[in-house]
């Protein structure tokens, strides 16, 4: 297995901030 | 005898003038100014206070304002460089420059540093590490066994704690970030380099009457 870990977690929706500029236009 | 009507210009609890937060950041004045028009839509979604909520947070990132997400959180909390549970106008130029293209990496592999460290004790635990990873498996509906996750926790630990004392601290961090630059994608945000063209509908008056 060649994962690594914080590969993994910044799959995370929660990291995406353009939401932030998307839901205000 | 005349009578003057004057509109009061009010600004959100926190404003601080754009010429100040840009001299601090990585924007500039018109940029700080279309990031006030976007605070402001945040900061009035649900509480209309001027102040962006934890919920209003969620709300726009999710577009649901119940979605707990625990990265999410944690970008909140840093956010709130206060501490005090809401996100400032001034507060969030200061947060979303260091997405900024033209900051610093040092500032990013910080900024990721520090959301990492779950409970904020100054080193990136297993245990915390274990937890993320946990987290984003819950998020996505992957499924991988409790061996497979121990694995993958037990690897990056010994790939990164390069003193073996149990824990990753800020200075192995920074190594193990400089050889893998693709853990930073997260910490760029492209567009904030010309808000005003990737998002002309923020540019409005720079004077704006919340009422």
């Amino acid at each position: 297995i060649n994962l690594n870990a914080f590969d993994i977690i910044s799959l995370s929706s929660g990291f995406d901030l353009s939401g932030l500029f998307e839901a205000s236009e | 005898m005349g009578c003057w009507l004057s509109k009061q210009v009010k600004h959100t609890p926190g404003y601080e003038e754009p010429a100040v937060l840009a001299a601090e950041t990585a924007f500039t004045v018109s940029e700080v100014e279309a990031l006030y028009e976007l605070f402001r839509k945040i900061s009035y979604s649900i509480f209309k206070d001027g102040l962006i909520h934890k919920e209003e947070f969620q709300l726009a990132l999710f577009k649901n304002s119940k979605k707990n997400n625990l990265f999410a959180d944690r970008i909140f909390d840093l956010f709130d460089l206060k501490r005090n549970g809401v996100i400032d106008f001034g507060e969030f130029v200061r947060s979303l420059s260091v997405f900024h293209p033209n900051t610093a990496q040092d500032e990013k592999i910080a900024f990721a540093f520090r959301l990492y460290d779950l409970r904020s004790t100054g080193f990136i635990e297993r245990e915390e590490l274990k937890e993320m990873v946990l987290a984003l498996l819950n998020e996505s509906e992957l499924c991988l066994s409790d061996d497979l996750v121990e694995t993958i926790v037990d690897q990056t630990c010994k790939l990164v704690d390069s003193n073996s004392d149990g824990k990753i601290d800020p200075i192995e961090w920074k190594e193990f970030v400089r050889k893998n630059p693709s853990l930073l994608k997260n910490m760029t945000l492209p567009y904030l380099k010309d808000i005003t063209m990737a998002f002309p509908s923020f540019v409005m008056s720079s004077e704006v009457d919340d009422e």
